[in-house]
Order: C-alpha cells, then structure tokens, then sequence
C-alpha cells in the first residue's frame, strides 16, 4: 500500500490509479532491479559499521557528481577545491569526468598470517573484485591507505613505503613480490596515501586466481623494517573512516542491451 | 478526405470538421486540448519506500516522470512534436483504422547517479542514462 511505487501523491488529481498488489510490488522491484542492471536485490554485511572509509569516499563522489549536471573538468575541478576534498581528490575527480561506473573495495584480510622473520612487519590486503558487472573496463585504481602523524615516536624520521603485488604463494617459502611503488615519507606527514595500481587491477580482473592481494612494508631511515602502524599507517584496527581501501573507475566497454526475462 | 468520417468513439471536439468551423470552435478545442495534451507527468520512485535503504546508500529516490497524454490534431500546441508526428498525424487522419495517432513519449531523458552496496558490501557509484524525463512531446 504505502509502500508502493506509484504514491497517489505525486500523480494528478484525475489519474485512476490503485494499490499494488504484492506479487506486482514484487514484479516492480525486480523491473527497478533489471533497469539497475542487477539479477537480485544485494545483500550487503556490514558488520563492520556502514560508513567506514570506503562508502565516505564514495558518498563524495556522489555529492560530486549530484550537485552538477555540467560536463566539463573545470566544473569538477571548482568543486574539488571549493567544497570538499576531504577523501576524493581532483584525481579523482578527473577520473570521475571519464567514468561510467566506480567501485570501492573493502579489505578482506580479517587476520594477519604468521610470516617469515625477514616479511614479519609485512600486511597483506586482498580485495574482492569478482562481483564487477559484466562489460566494464578498468580505467584507473587506487590502493589508499591513511597516514596519521608520529612525530612523538619518530621525531624527523623518514619512512620508506614499500607497495607489492603478491604474484605467486608458495606453501614452503615466503611468496614472490612484485615491487609497484614506493614512498618516502615523514613522520609528521597525515592524510591519505594513493598508489596506482591500475595495471594490476586489470591483471586481476582478467585471471581472478591471480589476485593474491598486496603486501606493503615499512623502512626506517636506517634500513629498519618496522610495523607499518608505528609509522602511522592506519590498519584493520584504525579507525573507521580511515581503513585502507581499493577503488577502482570503470568505462563501459560494450553495448548493454537488458534481455527479456 | 481528411474530415470524410469520423470515429465513433471519438466525440471530443478535436476533429478537422470542428476545428475548421470557426474561432469558438478552436478555442474550445484548445482549452480541452490543454487537459489531456501530451506533457510530463511526476512520478517519483522512492528506493526508500521499496524498503531498499540497506543496500541503497544514495539517492533515496528519483523523479524518473512519465509522459502522458493525447497527440491530437494540430499539433502547433504540442511544442516538442517532431516533424514525422505531424507526418504521422496526417497519414492517422486519412487512415484512422489502420494508422496511430503519433505517441506521447519523453524526447529529453536525463542521466542519475545511484550509490550502492554489493553483496561483499563493496560500494558502487554508477551513471545511469535515461533515467529521469525532463520533456515530453508527441513522435
């Protein structure tokens, strides 16, 4: 009843109209679902609080993206500067202008391994991406991580973050890395840490079984490897909205044509 | 053979023959014409009220709108129509049985922007085009 699509209220005075029925509300959602371009309803756990840093990210690229209706970077680029560029930058906001779709990924790595004394400061991140819908092309991905200011430990220190793909496990040795960036940072530095990682997306997405998630470390100055959080990097057990995540810009790649149910 | 016959449902005084008897006769035509003429009509989907809000993060819904209405003879009040509806009419008052009237549908659609969680409560922002009527007119 009230709860059905066609509220009288919005219609005009002499336009007949009447309650849904269930088995049509039903065949409504599933009608709203297809011109989403989804089979069935989504199932989202969230566990973990609903607003950590991914959907934050995201929800400013929406309000980025609904408050214009114009087209052109420049647009995009006062409203990077002038309102709010808390998460998304004007990076972002380029790769936004050429996007039809972006997708933010939640870290799936919920307990840290036991590995080797040489990698035992490494953490690992794995991210789910095979729920990406069907014809869409991978423009750009991030990996962002935050940073939080250390200087009462680390006084004028610098660090050297190191970013790996994990190309390949094995059962008794340590896994082969792939070295995709690094930088130095100090210890007074805070905010959000992006690292291109487009390419290995892609890698990802075309051979899923290669997606053995990242691995990033931590030097100090003098070559010491050091737990990542006593540089300030924020992990599973940082705060909410500064959790590190993937996100990904997409383009269709083909014609969509919804086929008849 | 335009104003030939007329159909017998069809006592609205839209027809040549009415229209070409006189001034009274076309501004009566106009005012009725102003009712049930083709234009956008509000409709909002509200993602909220489809008990959607879990997995929906923004909007909570849409004015996506509907086009409704008749595509009557002369179609100078109908602003939008294209130049094959008026085509269209012609070949509909000559062949009525066999000929539609031109449709009433949306001729500007704009894009919006949902915001979503998937099931591995990954979010997604995707475009999607065609989604809201800005205008209608006759095709």
């Amino acid at each position: 009843g009230s709860s059905s699509v066609l509220d009288g209220s919005e219609l005009q005075p002499n336009f007949m109209h009447r309650r849904l029925r269930t088995q049509e509300k039903r065949e409504m959602q599933k009608e709203i679902l297809s011109i989403l371009g989804l089979n069935h309803r989504p199932r989202p756990h969230l566990n973990s609080g609903k607003y950590n840093s991914a959907p934050l990210f995201m929800l400013d690229l929406y309000n980025s993206m609904s408050t214009e209706e114009k087209s052109d970077v420049d647009q995009y680029r006062s409203l990077f500067t002038t309102t709010r560029p808390a998460l998304a930058s004007l990076h972002d906001a380029e790769f936004l202008h050429d996007s039809d779709m972006v997708m933010s990924f939640v870290n799936s790595v919920e307990n840290d391994r036991e590995l080797s004394p040489q990698r035992r400061h490494h953490k690992e991140f794995k991210f789910n991406l095979s729920q990406i819908p069907e014809g869409e092309a991978i423009t750009a991905a991030e990996f962002r991580i935050y940073k939080e200011c250390v200087t009462r430990t680390f006084r004028n220190e610098t660090f050297l973050l190191s970013v790996f793909q994990v190309v390949w496990e094995h059962p008794d040795r340590d896994a082969d890395l792939f070295l995709l960036d690094t930088r130095r940072l100090w210890a007074a530095e805070e905010g959000w840490l992006e690292f291109d990682i487009t390419a290995t997306s892609n890698f990802w997405v075309m051979s899923p079984h290669h997606n053995l998630g990242l691995q990033i470390s931590v030097e100090t100055s003098s070559g010491w490897n050091i737990n990542p959080k006593e540089a300030g990097l924020v992990g599973r057990d940082g705060a909410l909205e500064k959790q590190p995540f993937m996100v990904a810009f997409f383009k269709v790649s083909e014609v969509r044509t919804r086929t008849a149910r | 053979s335009v104003g030939r016959r007329r159909q017998p449902n069809r006592n609205r005084s839209n027809s040549p023959q009415e229209a070409s008897k006189g001034s009274t006769h076309t501004a009566d035509y106009n005012s009725s014409d102003q009712k049930t003429a083709c234009r956008k009509h509000e409709l909002y989907v509200s993602f909220r009220e489809l008990g959607w809000q879990d997995w929906i993060i923004a909007p909570e819904g849409y004015a996506a709108n509907y086009c409704d209405g008749e595509c009557s003879f002369p179609l100078n009040a109908h602003m939008n129509a294209t130049n094959h509806a008026i085509v269209q009419t012609l070949v509909h008052l000559m062949n009525p049985e066999n000929v539609p009237k031109p449709c009433c549908a949306p001729t500007k659609l704009h894009a919006i922007s949902v915001l979503y969680y998937d099931d591995n409560s990954n979010v997604i922002l995707k475009k999607y085009k065609n989604m809201v009527v800005r205008a209608c007119g006759c095709h």
